[in-house]
């Protein structure tokens, strides 16, 4: 199965992942 | 020995034959699929709503082994992995059987919250499993997004607003109307026949409801339309959905509104919009058989309304992914739609062969993978809206963190 999010965010926004990581629910997956 | 020999000559005629029938029956229906993908008309031929034909869906320009592969009856085989998994083990059982499946998929059992194998019924059961709270902290700082959920992280970025592609997995791109929904850019302008097929469809299936989608004020047209960022005050109107829907959802917890009162109202998101400059991005996460499977909210955030795709349950590992164009596209999905403080925001669960039920806590309603979804026309959405749910927010207000729903065997 897969989740996909899609939003709008300032262009600030970093993602804080890799493509490959394994990430668990709660960890930062980006930020303003 | 010329029995013998006319004998053979029969079966040979009825096998050769049968196969015949049997694989252009198969070629005819993908071809149907095709052409109803393409032009827009129903099969049926009651909804002739040509609209639809913007839907440029290339199902397969895969090799054999896929054409193959499609032909599979996934939803059926995906029912019935769910109904076999449904059987209650005996309780002897139960621990090595889950032990197996937790070595197999390398599922962590140190997490669980009920750690006591044999309570788990069965394997279904076991699959939904819960954790521990703590052994997921969330990082609440306001201006982090989380991850939804345990799993690979596939694919990230920035969206085009120009060309409104997600790239799926290296090089592979759908466009994000295809896969939010699109059913004749119902997020750009709605036509009265695209109004009109709301209400047919409303008549056909009348607990579902449709809802004039471009009445969000973030929606993805106002992003999609025009680069996000100069956002204009027309979209910013406020809400006239018609309907009512999933009066079972209450303003249950007020203090959680509250709480999102003052992050969320419109007038707030208007002010704070008006002043950022801003893009479409997207993630997309795969969980793996092993992974806990249930996703909770990345962000604080109102739920507005979701659009349930009937589909396909193609396998949607990484391998399958890597090779099988608008797998996304074709495979059923819940699409969630609302906004937060930033402004779009969109959540959608993408089911599989092994898990073709979607939960969402908050809309009971909502049932994936069922049989009696044959009569759901292709490449149609069902749309609810939960406007009830918070009169305020005018949707189903959620928490980061909060536990949302989750992917369920079969």
């Amino acid at each position: 199965s897969t989740v996909v999010l899609c939003f709008e965010a300032p262009r600030e926004f970093n993602f804080k992942i890799n493509v490959g990581d394994k990430v668990k629910m709660g960890q930062p997956l980006g930020k303003v | 020995r010329p029995e013998n020999s006319k004998k053979r000559m029969v079966k040979w005629v009825v096998a050769t034959s049968f196969t015949l029938i049997v694989s252009s029956y198969l070629i005819n229906q993908h071809y149907q699929k095709i052409k109803v993908a393409e032009s827009g008309d129903v099969v049926e031929g009651d909804l002739q709503d040509k609209e639809k034909g913007k839907y440029r869906i290339k199902i397969f320009n895969n090799n054999w082994l896929f054409f193959c592969y499609s032909t599979l009856p996934l939803n059926a085989i995906s029912r019935l992995w769910g109904q076999v998994n449904s059987l209650n083990l005996p309780t002897w059982v139960r621990p090595w059987s889950y032990k197996l499946y937790a070595t197999l998929f390398h599922a962590n059992l140190d997490e669980m919250d009920d750690p006591d194998l044999s309570h788990y019924e069965n394997l279904s059961q076991f699959f939904y499993r819960t954790i521990r709270p703590e052994t997921r902290p969330i990082d609440f700082d306001e201006n982090v997004v989380v991850c939804p959920s345990d799993g690979k992280v596939l694919q990230f970025g920035i969206i085009d607003p120009h060309l409104g592609h997600i790239e799926q997995v290296k090089g592979l791109t759908y466009s994000v109307k295809e896969f939010l929904g699109t059913h004749g850019h119902p997020l750009l302008q709605r036509t009265p026949s695209e109004e009109k097929l709301g209400q047919d469809a409303k008549t056909d299936n009348d607990h579902r409801e449709f809802a004039r989608i471009n009445d969000i004020p973030y929606s993805l047209n106002d992003i999609i339309g025009h680069t996000p960022g100069s956002q204009s005050e027309d979209h910013l109107q406020p809400f006239d959905y018609k309907m009512e829907k999933n009066q079972a959802i209450s303003d249950q917890d007020s203090s959680k509104t509250l709480t999102l009162l003052s992050e969320l109202s419109p007038n707030y998101v208007k002010q704070k919009l008006s002043s950022t400059d801003t893009q479409l991005y997207f993630a997309v996460i795969y969980l793996a058989p092993g992974d806990y499977h249930h996703y909770h909210s990345p962000v604080n955030w109102v739920c507005k309304l979701r659009r349930h795709f009937p589909g396909e349950l193609f396998s949607v590992a990484p391998y399958f992914q890597r090779n099988f164009p608008n797998l996304f596209v074709l495979n059923e999905r819940v699409a969630l739609l609302g906004h937060w403080k930033h402004g779009f925001f969109s959540m959608t669960p993408v089911g599989a062969t092994n898990v073709g039920s979607i939960k969402l806590n908050f809309d009971k309603e909502l049932i994936t993978n069922e049989k009696t979804q044959r009569h759901c026309k292709p490449h149609t959405c069902y749309e609810a809206t939960y406007e009830n749910a918070s009169k305020v927010l005018g949707g189903v207000p959620l928490i980061k963190g909060e536990e949302m729903g989750g992917f369920m065997l079969g």
